[in-house]
């Protein structure tokens, strides 16, 4: 008699929250820019079996954009959501796990992030401010200024823009844009760059000091800039230890990205 | 010769008895939310 065909696994069974788990701590691992983002819900998933204790698992993944930069050393579990009313950002993620023996490893992701609707914010926070576009004049402007501030007023390394991260604008009672960007740390201090600016250079990636500033501009009714940048010291990769280890579930390093 | 039954009449035929006080399980996908869905 054919053996019958296994249980389809349930998306809140164990075994999925720990596919779920290696898929999110892969993509983080992957990421270069941006935001780490947590684990939200499981919306599929599917397994093929490969023979013998070993299957394919398609994951159709929801996340949710934390406050922690992609550079920071800050473990995920410590990352907090972003909420829903500073403008949520998901991710849809559809990936592609082997099990062998029950060890996990990815083969495959493909990620698609996006905001919240502004409707959706409005309709629950009239007066909350609202994510602007990147490449948006007052945004850039915002950004050049609080660098330069911070780095008029540093005593230590001068620090190079690396990206914007976010950014909010908002209109009424006052004109405020707020702005999230990552910094690298150069080869000069910020009195060198006074004489030469042209000849400060990011330090090499595997020496730089990433960092990460939030500023505040307000534009009216009066004017107002505050600025605090946070470096993350010298970039040691911590060790590598499961969120919420499972016993019989192991993580190798991760898998090749074939996405 | 093969008469097609009425379907309310195979459909009450069909339907298994239910024990009292039985919960269907929960659909197994898409899981539960962890934060909040948007």
């Amino acid at each position: 008699v054919p053996a019958a065909p296994p249980t389809p696994l349930g998306c809140d069974d164990p075994e999925s929250e720990a596919a779920a788990e290696a898929a999110v701590n892969y993509i983080n691992g992957h990421s270069h820019h941006g935001y780490k983002f947590a684990f939200n819900r499981i919306e599929d998933i599917r397994v093929v079996p490969q023979g013998p204790s070993k299957d394919i698992i398609f994951l159709e993944l929801d996340l949710l954009e934390t406050t922690c930069h992609i550079l920071s050393p800050t473990p995920l579990a410590n990352c907090t959501v972003r909420s829903f009313t500073e403008h949520a950002v998901e991710g849809d993620c559809d990936v592609k796990l082997q099990r062998v023996d029950g060890t996990l490893s990815v083969l495959a992701s493909k990620c698609h992030s996006h905001a919240d609707s502004s409707e959706d914010i409005i309709k629950v926070c009239p007066e909350c401010p609202l994510l602007a576009s990147l490449n948006n004049t007052e945004v850039l402007e915002a950004v050049s200024a609080a660098l330069n501030d911070y780095n008029s007023k540093t005593t230590d390394s001068y620090l190079r823009l690396l990206e914007i991260g976010r950014a909010k604008i908002q209109y009424h009672p006052a004109h405020v844009v707020v702005i999230e960007f990552a910094v690298g740390a150069t080869n000069c201090s910020a009195e060198d760059a006074k004489a030469d600016v042209k000849a400060c250079q990011l330090l090499p990636k595997h020496q730089s000091n990433f960092g990460f500033c939030t500023a505040v501009m307000v534009k009216s009714p009066s004017q107002d800039l505050k600025v605090d940048c946070q470096l993350y010291g010298h970039q040691v990769p911590a060790p590598y230890i499961p969120l919420l280890s499972r016993p019989g579930v192991t993580y190798p390093y991760p898998g090749q990205d074939t996405s | 010769p093969v008469t097609k039954r009425a379907v309310a009449e195979a459909a009450q035929h069909d339907k298994v008895p239910r024990p009292v006080g039985f919960v269907p399980p929960p659909p197994p996908c898409p899981g539960k939310i962890r934060y909040f869905d948007i």
